[in-house]
């Protein structure tokens, strides 16, 4: 992965977008699992949603902000009982 | 707004700082903190009191690694984070950011930690970019302001204010006509005179108008000023800016009350800013610190209502001032007046009134200006019209147009 992939990666996983186990082993993380989780910081974001590292959102991803994750309790990493 | 899913069970919460920050005064920063819970308790019955020993939410400066496993990354990046209710609720801040106060320089304490007690409290991030819970930080805003969608996310966990804060503007005894109390305290007041002052009549320039927060019109004169009803003057004005506003001066150059409930006054290079009649902080401050881009000397000031922007007028020129963009004030101002259709240069004051037209007032004159034809309105009679007949009810101004008295 370039180094904009990579940090891309970690910001995702930082924040929410990609559960935790996921951003530790980023080789087993999809396409469309990666794909999607930038479409969701895209839309939380308020810019436009390509599913694409473009410009503005490399851009946005250094804007300083708040470290707790935008995506909460969602229930993602809940085990199903 | 997006809600967490836990929230604290009781209102009345307590707080401490347990580590401060290097650069920055522990009274400073103690108000700030303060104020930043208090953007929480204006909306709601929540309370927030600062103790020590044991308390709900503890407040932490820190660098690096500090032992809850999600460390600071320095200058930028990660400001702060909070926990939720559910986790105790505490606020680490990152030491190593340049927070500052009151100032477009650094990372500005009091909007940040506003929007941490928000995590505190049980509300995650909200996608509404405008919202205090956005994720990212947007920068100084010298007229921050709760979104709509913030105030609906912590009332639908806590729900609405019941309760009114003390002591406050609105907790002063009302008088005869239903205003605050502006005797000293604990004196009885006498009744307002019944005659109407007829001071403005014989001379109906003034400095400045506006409403405020709770919905008077006020017109200041040099070291005066008077309450205005639907049709003249109230009974038992003039009365003294100082008495009312303590630590404001007179002759004012210009005001306005904007979206956050707050008073600006503006004079000569400074300004001040009030809560009601309370001084809100350490004012005065420099217009040019506060309202980057507008300058001193201002003769007139409002809140259009076709945009919700401020406008700064000066001799034949006019400035917008949007404190949510950066700057503030576009390159592309000041631009001349003459682009306010009908309006003309070197007012003497200018406001939106309660009926929803905007008003501006050069010498013993005023225009109405009608905020969808983006011109004074055509009327009979028409503009400008006596400000001393129509506003201050002096039956022997001239009731139709007249020339300014330039």
């Amino acid at each position: 992965s370039a180094p904009s992939d990579s940090s891309a990666l970690i910001y995702l996983s930082q924040y929410g977008y990609i559960s935790a186990s996921r951003g530790n082993s980023s080789q087993l993380l999809d396409e469309r699992s990666y794909k999607k989780a930038i479409e969701d910081f895209q839309s939380f974001a308020g810019i436009d949603v390509t599913g694409q590292l473009d410009p503005v959102t490399l851009e946005t991803m250094t804007l300083p902000r708040c470290g707790v994750k935008d995506k909460v309790g969602t229930g993602d990493n809940r085990a199903k009982r | 707004y997006a809600l967490q899913g836990s929230r604290w069970k009781v209102k009345d919460l307590t707080y401490k700082i347990s580590k401060y920050p290097g650069k920055l005064k522990r009274g400073d920063v103690d108000k700030e903190i303060q104020r930043a819970f208090n953007v929480w308790s204006g909306y709601t019955d929540l309370t927030f009191t600062p103790k020590s020993g044991q308390v709900h939410i503890e407040i932490r400066f820190e660098t690096g690694e500090h032992g809850d496993g999600d460390p600071f990354d320095g200058p930028g990046g990660t400001l702060a984070h909070a926990y939720f209710p559910v986790f105790g609720g505490d606020a680490h801040f990152d030491a190593s950011e340049s927070w500052s106060i009151n100032s477009y320089r650094g990372t500005n304490l009091f909007q940040v930690a506003a929007h941490e007690f928000g995590h505190s409290l049980g509300l995650s991030h909200s996608d509404v970019r405008q919202a205090l819970m956005a994720p990212f930080y947007r920068g100084y805003d010298p007229l921050f302001s709760l979104d709509t969608d913030d105030v609906e996310g912590i009332q639908a966990l806590y729900g609405k204010k019941t309760k009114k804060d003390t002591p406050s503007f609105d907790d002063d005894n009302d008088d005869q006509d239903g205003e605050f109390d502006e005797s000293p305290s604990n004196e009885k007041k006498t009744p307002a005179p019944p005659s109407v002052d007829q001071s403005l009549c014989a001379d109906p320039k003034f400095d400045t108008i506006f409403n405020s927060a709770e919905g008077y019109t006020y017109v200041f004169k040099g070291d005066k000023y008077w309450r205005l009803t639907e049709e003249s003057i109230a009974p038992g004005y003039p009365k003294k800016i100082s008495e009312t506003w303590p630590g404001l001066e007179g002759n004012i150059d210009a005001a306005f009350t904007y979206k956050n409930g707050k008073t600006y006054f503006f004079k000569g290079s400074k300004y001040w800013r009030y809560k009601g009649r309370k001084m809100d902080g350490d004012y005065p401050k420099e217009i040019s610190e506060g309202f980057t881009g507008i300058p001193d000397n201002l003769d007139a000031a409002l809140v259009w209502s076709g945009n919700g922007k401020i406008y700064f007028y000066k001799g034949s020129k006019f400035w917008r001032f949007d404190p949510s963009q950066r700057p503030p004030v576009k390159s592309t101002y000041p631009k001349p007046i003459s682009n306010w259709d009908g309006v003309p240069d070197n007012l003497n004051a200018a406001f939106q009134w309660t009926n929803g037209y905007t008003y501006f007032y050069k010498g013993n004159a005023y225009y109405r200006f009608n905020d969808r034809a983006f011109a004074v309105d055509v009327t009979n009679p028409p503009f400008p019209r006596s400000t001393a007949y129509w506003w201050f009810g002096c039956k022997s101004a001239p009731a139709g147009t007249i020339g300014t008295s330039d």
